[in-house]
């Protein structure tokens, strides 16, 4: 791919970004990020991947990249190239950037400071002619997203939630938040809604009734643009083994995309 | 119960101050500090219970309290009375405080103001003699968790995790994180470890094998003090309606407590 010469001109051949977000943890954000950039560059697109979450990047664990570590760029101007994953998506995350052990990424980042290392990943990466870049927000709306917000145009965010009310409450104000930033919400995606038993097929919903139709109305976004998806033993092991992007995207992840 | 007479000694009455906590959000951790808060009360000890997570306080939605409001104490000095839960529990949250709809609790709430708050829910609360003080930590060791180790003697942590490997990251960050503020880790609390399904009784584990002896191991907690939480239809239930401490306690939180 064509190099930037400096931070000024990285982000240059980015054709358009989007954040996966969500106001409560846990729900799901850094899987919904890492299936659904690979669903994009399966159906042919140039995609990177930004882990902004900066406290407990999780983009090296979920793609079997820990061992990994940042490199200069050939064309130099002080710019890192991004780690390429097997699945072809072109990923940056604080987890590539050797630091001691005991100073693990994450554990001094708090406030302002925490925001400027994350627009640096935007902005110290050469990442090329890009169709999609893919951002794995840290939950809330903190310094971090004001950060990102500041270092790119950020077009469109998924909002990721669980059917529980607990989560219902802190993505509804999440969305107020975001919209104070001008982005607008392209998909709600609700996740971990319905279990199906390995044993008998039967499903259950462990984590309540769900609430996507509210968010989406909320967030302006049409039934259409709601996806659910189920608890599934095949994401979750390619989580854990490392392997998203080595086996063909889950349906729901490529209609997301 | 005796009244304080002001910031300085409303913590007089409280003998013990315990956390609840990881570095990784939504794995339960507002759920466990509920539970066991009532447990303990179930046991007859005087329990509080701090919602510090002023971004998303979830005690009023687990409790059925989103529509109690803090009252001024009648021994006066600016303290709020705890509000009272239906299992005897006496409750701190950024949630009972009357905000204007648009601005909730924690949407502005960034950095070192997030500890003020936090540590002023202890303070401006008029406690009264208690046994417990369980506090309920926003995910992360961050302004808030600093905030909370400098307003009072927090003697041990229970610290929450999930068996992902994504959790496993960060949970043992967190660890590092606490033993620098010097506080110990009493439990270790593993939990939707497994999910037994209520058709045909099979039950499988959907978010991986488990790191708890490890991160038990860490902690420097002998075997007995690791607590398996499964992924159970009554939890869920009780949070969904809000009716934490209304029956008689799942029997691991009566052996955590
Ligand atoms: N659809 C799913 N099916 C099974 N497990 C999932 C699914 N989505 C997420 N998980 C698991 O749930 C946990 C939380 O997901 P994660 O992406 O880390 O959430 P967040 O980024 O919001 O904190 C992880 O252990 C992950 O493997
Ligand atoms: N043991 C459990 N069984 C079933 N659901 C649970 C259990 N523990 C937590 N939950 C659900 O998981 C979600 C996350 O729990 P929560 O306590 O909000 O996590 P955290 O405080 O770590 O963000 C909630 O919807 C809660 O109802
Ligand atoms: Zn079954």
């Amino acid at each position: 791919f064509g190099h930037a010469v400096g931070p000024e001109d990285a982000l240059a051949g980015v054709r358009s970004c989007v954040a996966v977000s969500s106001c409560k943890g846990g729900v799901g954000k850094s899987t919904v990020a890492a299936h659904l950039a690979h669903a994009l560059a399966a159906r042919g697109g140039r995609v990177g991947l930004v882990d902004a979450d900066v406290m407990g990047p999780s983009a090296p664990t979920v793609l079997g990249l820990e061992d990994a570590r940042v490199e200069a760029s050939p064309a130099g101007g002080g710019l890192a190239l991004p780690v390429e994953s097997r699945g072809g998506v072109r990923v940056a995350s604080l987890g590539f950037v050797n630091v001691a052990p005991s100073t693990k990424p994450g554990a001094a980042l708090r406030g302002p400071l925490a925001g400027r290392v994350a627009a640096q990943l935007f902005r110290m990466t050469d990442w090329g002619e890009l169709d999609y870049l893919v951002v794995d927000l840290p939950p809330g709306v903190g310094d971090v997203t004001l950060g990102v917000c500041a270092a790119v145009a950020v077009e469109a965010a998924v909002v990721v939630t669980t059917p529980s009310r607990l989560a219902r409450v802190d993505v509804l104000k999440g969305l107020e938040l975001q919209e104070g930033l001008g982005v607008p919400t392209a998909a709600v995606v609700e996740n971990l809604a319905v279990a199906v038993c390995p044993g008998c097929g039967a499903e259950n919903r462990p984590f309540g009734g769900g609430h996507a139709a509210e968010l989406a109305a909320a967030a302006g976004v049409a039934p259409e643009g709601v996806f659910r998806v189920p608890i599934s033993p095949a994401v979750a092991a390619a989580n854990e083994a490392g392997a998203v992007g080595d086996a063909a995207p889950e349906p729901v992840f490529l209609s997301l995309a």
